[in-house]
């Protein structure tokens, strides 16, 4: 389903929610959790808007059903721990590649979801000052690393 | 009309609201 235009801010968590689906499905739930709780707060009152969300909530209690049994799920201190350590494994990833001077739209890609990641977090409360600083950090190399290779420049 | 069509944007909006609570058990 279309993301309408004033959720624009959460289409990307919602695309990697979409990702995730066959590979990491607790990933998936709460990406959808972010972007259904963003989007409440952005507009649940233009009919686009709230028909989106409730076919976003049909899925995501759907899923909350069919993973009953995932403890990532039923308890969300397990799932907090779930997506930090996938979001940081992308980070350091990425972070590693940049060192090593290996520059490919894959290193970005990782870049860029950990930084999504990390927004998805806030589902679970306010965000540590060093997952924000990573947050800063992802997003401003994945664009920064996108455009030197845009531009057939080296990155520094 | 447009009073119609707030009020059933309200009562979605509550619904959304009780189903996110009931979701995350915070009720």
């Amino acid at each position: 389903m279309a993301v309408p235009p004033q959720l624009k801010a959460v289409q990307h968590h919602y695309k990697t929610a979409l990702e995730h689906d066959e590979r990491d499905p607790v990933v998936a739930y709460y990406c959808r959790l972010y972007a259904m709780q963003t989007g409440m707060k952005l507009d649940s009152k233009t009919p686009e808007c709230r028909k989106f969300l409730m076919k976003l909530m049909d899925q995501l209690e759907l899923m909350k059903k069919e993973l009953s049994t995932n403890e990532s799920i039923s308890q969300e201190i397990v799932g907090n721990a779930h997506i930090e350590n996938y979001a940081l494994k992308l980070f350091f990833y990425a972070d590693n590649e940049d060192r090593s001077g290996r520059f490919h739209k894959n290193m970005i890609k990782s870049f860029y979801t950990s930084s999504l990641l990390l927004d998805v977090l806030c589902v679970f409360g306010e965000l540590s000052e060093e997952n924000l600083q990573h947050r800063k950090y992802a997003r401003w190399k994945s664009t920064y690393i996108h455009n030197c290779l845009k531009n057939g420049e080296t990155p520094q | 009309t447009g009073t119609l069509a707030s009020s059933v944007a309200s009562a979605e909006q509550d619904e959304l609201s009780q189903r996110l609570a009931k979701l995350r058990d915070q009720i």
